[in-house]
């Protein structure tokens, strides 16, 4: 999917990772997206 | 541990004016995320690239542009849009609001002040 962007976000102590494409196509799990 | 969340995430198409902001983003999280989350890290990530954009993206700089403040909404029936609770996971949105098997459609504005 070429670049991805890995972000951390905390609120309240909870840290989850955002993981952002440019595209669907080979990031998501293949839904026949663009 | 949580699942995985798959998000198509665009601007509201009423609510925001067309300019770099427009595209869709496509995003992974984990199900434990939370609305906030996710409009935290909107926040973030339309302040980074406006910073950049204007060559002036030191860390202070993103902590003070990133204050502002979005609203997620979720499609639903009529072409109309409910705004999402910000201490509801995107695990429980999904259950609530989306249900069906492809990556979860939402929309974001910035909040409105008043």
């Amino acid at each position: 999917p070429g670049e991805v962007t890995v972000t951390d976000v905390t609120i309240n102590s909870l840290t989850v990772t955002f993981r952002e494409a440019l595209a669907a196509r080979g990031f998501f799990r293949g839904w026949g997206l663009e | 541990g949580a699942s995985e969340i798959e998000l198509v995430f665009r601007p509201h198409p009423t609510l925001m004016e067309r300019d770099d902001a427009a595209l869709t983003r496509y995003i992974k999280t984990s199900g434990n995320a939370t609305v906030d989350h996710l409009s935290k890290y909107l926040a973030v990530r339309l302040a980074l690239e406006e910073l950049r954009k204007n060559g002036d993206a030191s860390p202070i700089n993103v902590e003070a542009a990133s204050e502002k403040q979005y609203t997620i909404y979720i499609p639903t029936a009529n072409s109309q849009f409910t705004v999402l609770n910000g201490s509801f996971s995107l695990e429980l949105v999904s259950e609530k609001y989306w249900k069906v098997n492809k990556p979860m459609e939402l929309y974001f504005a910035p909040t409105k002040e008043h």
